[in-house]
């Protein structure tokens, strides 16, 4: 899944 | 992190050493928006809320504190400090931030991934970062003349953003998942504010005149 909820940016 | 999130970031950080600069070496804040930098500031605690309780690196934390310090440092200068507070154009800087504000929110609080606290919260800095540069745009064009501090400002602004977008579809090819949605539409949407200031700059510099924003 390419949106995946990662947050790692600012 | 590659290569282009890292640039965005640092142009990003550029943008504001710039700032900062000719605050301090001018003592001025001339064509500087005080409406935009307390939108970034807003921006700034609203999403780094998981300051303390999501842990993504060193690099992060610490580029979250400089972020929110620095613009708290901004809004303070503008409005306490007794020289820097007296070139603030206030009567051109008239754009309506606090509508736009109240629409973000609403906005957050309709569209996020999840109804909590810290979600919403970070939706609505995600809206309203996209549209912050408006109120500082606005009185770049009310004023006419843009001195060249405030352009470079505006310019790594935006190349800071331009520079995410790379990061996004260099990550695309290279991983198999990395985002949110709502970051990756509002950020095209933000640089996209930025597209008439670059052709407006590109022709200032091309012509080797000062920038002019057509009224």
């Amino acid at each position: 899944k390419l949106f995946d909820g990662t947050k790692d940016e600012l | 992190m590659n290569i282009f999130r890292f640039a965005g970031d640092m142009t990003h950080l550029i943008s504001i050493l710039i700032l900062l600069l000719k605050i301090y070496a001018t003592k001025s804040c001339a064509g500087i928006s005080l409406k935009t930098q307390e939108l970034y500031a807003l921006v700034f605690l609203t999403r780094y809320l998981d300051l303390f309780t999501d842990y993504v690196s060193l690099y992060n934390t610490v580029m979250k504190i400089v972020f929110i310090a620095s613009s708290l440092a901004i809004v303070w200068c503008m409005r306490r400090h007794p020289l820097v507070r007296r070139s603030y154009d206030k009567d051109l800087d008239t754009f309506r931030h606090q509508y736009v504000v109240l629409a973000c929110f609403v906005l957050a609080l309709l569209l996020n991934e999840k109804f909590t606290i810290q979600e919403v919260f970070w939706a609505f800095s995600i809206y309203l970062e996209a549209v912050a540069i408006l109120p500082q745009l606005v009185l770049l064009q009310r004023s006419g003349n843009v001195d060249n501090l405030t352009g470079q400002y505006v310019l790594f602004l935006g190349a800071y953003r331009g520079l995410y977008i790379i990061n996004w579809i260099y990550r695309y090819f290279t991983e198999d998942h990395f985002t949110r949605w709502i970051a990756c539409v509002s950020g095209l949407v933000q640089t996209g504010l930025y597209a008439d200031f670059f052709y407006y700059y590109y022709l200032s510099w091309k012509t080797n005149t000062k920038l002019k924003l057509p009224a």
